[in-house]
């Protein structure tokens, strides 16, 4: 379902040029749990970003479903991120003058729902994360792992087919945590692809195949059981 | 060195209220290494909000150094706070607009240096903490781990007797993490207080007391072999 070819991301600061990925070659297929790890500046949020189609890369190719999105438009790339893909950003993204529950709805802006039926299915993704009473909170009026929970629920709103997670529990106890995971274990049972980044090896574990990054390049992808 | 007496932080969303802080009772004394744990939204921010002077509680006292805190003006507070605390926050604060190297820069400015002492000893936070490569870098051109790591610099360069670290790690992977915690810990050897917030058991295992927290309150305050 993913099958990224030879991606190469570069950026420029001054005169310096820095190679965010290096030569990345990638197959998911749908219905995996993937772990992405490695260092810091490893490369690992500019690979969720570019497949989350929220970048393009500098060179090589990116099929999604068998479509290649390196050749398409901004508006179909738009189409095809609110339909297919759920993203948690690293640092949540919530826009801060609406209420939890606002900013929970607006996936489903896209989706064919009446607002009635939009605000229903917000209520109950807040609810699966534990934030039920914290709804009419604006972002500056929540806790940081509140913050990333209501990220987490926006991503899961639309019922997207693959979840893009970046670090999802880096702010969370490991109570909560827990909980997250056990969420994403049912989702992924269900059929969800999901991909998450994580330092945690605990996290790690709940995963099926792990992926290691360093300096932009994959430098391993084993089964969970063996990294 | 540190006093909180009874210490209630209230917040008002629409017609609900929020105990964040309810009766919080702490001492740390000079040099003490604590780590605070506990669930998501049980207080740990707030209570690292006020400790660090940059929120003033609803109810209790405060001494710092022996001094009211909860008496001073906005003024005499933002004079202790430059003078004494070094401030990690847990979504990092730092200005968009400047480089890595100018956001280090600016604790020193209350200080007695002049700008080429300032430059040469923000470069130096910034090495230490392994981001030489990185320093004429703005927040949006570097990743969490590396925002996460220019916050820290930021809090030591003025070598502050009192490091207050809210989550420093939650976005470095376990090598990196380890190269941060090892930091701390000169520091702690060499006089600082530290006080940091943590949901990672391996991270709070550094400290020498162990405060859980949940619904506001301090629920156990232990020594972190007993914790
Ligand atoms: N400005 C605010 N207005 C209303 N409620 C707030 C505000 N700031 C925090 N809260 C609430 O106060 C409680 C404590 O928040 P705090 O940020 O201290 O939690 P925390 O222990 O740091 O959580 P986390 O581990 O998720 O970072 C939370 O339930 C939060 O929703
Ligand atoms: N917009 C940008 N301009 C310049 N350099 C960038 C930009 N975005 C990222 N980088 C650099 O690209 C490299 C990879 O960044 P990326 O955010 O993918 O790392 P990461 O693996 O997610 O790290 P972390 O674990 O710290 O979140 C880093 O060295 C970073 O400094
Ligand atoms: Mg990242
Ligand atoms: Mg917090």
């Amino acid at each position: 379902v993913i099958q990224l070819d030879n991606i190469t991301k570069v950026y420029k600061v001054g005169d310096e040029t820095i190679r965010a990925l290096d030569g990345v070659n990638l197959e998911v297929g749908p219905n995996e749990y993937v772990a992405v790890m490695g260092t810091s500046g490893s490369g690992k949020s500019t690979l969720m970003t570019i497949l989350g189609c929220l970048d393009r890369p500098t060179a090589g190719t990116y099929l999604l479903d068998g479509k290649l999105t390196t050749r398409m438009g901004s508006a179909a790339l738009a189409r095809v991120r609110n339909e297919r893909i759920g993203f948690v950003f690293q640092s949540f993204e919530l826009l801060p003058r609406f209420t939890a529950l606002k900013n929970v709805e607006l996936p489903l802006i896209y989706s064919r729902s009446g607002w009635w039926n939009r605000r229903k299915r917000a209520k109950a993704a807040l609810e699966t994360v534990g934030l039920g009473p914290r709804m009419r909170h604006r972002p500056n009026q929540l806790s940081g792992g509140q913050r990333q929970r209501v990220a987490i629920a926006r991503a899961l709103v639309a019922r997207p087919a693959i979840l893009l997670a970046d670090e999802p529990t880096g702010n969370l106890d490991s109570a909560t945590s827990d909980e997250i995971l056990g969420l994403f274990d049912q989702l992924h049972t269900s059929g969800q692809t999901i991909i998450l980044v994580t330092h945690e090896a605990d996290v790690a574990r709940h995963a099926r195949r792990v992926i290691r990054m360093k300096d932009g390049k994959i430098r391993s992808d084993l089964g969970s059981q063996e990294d």
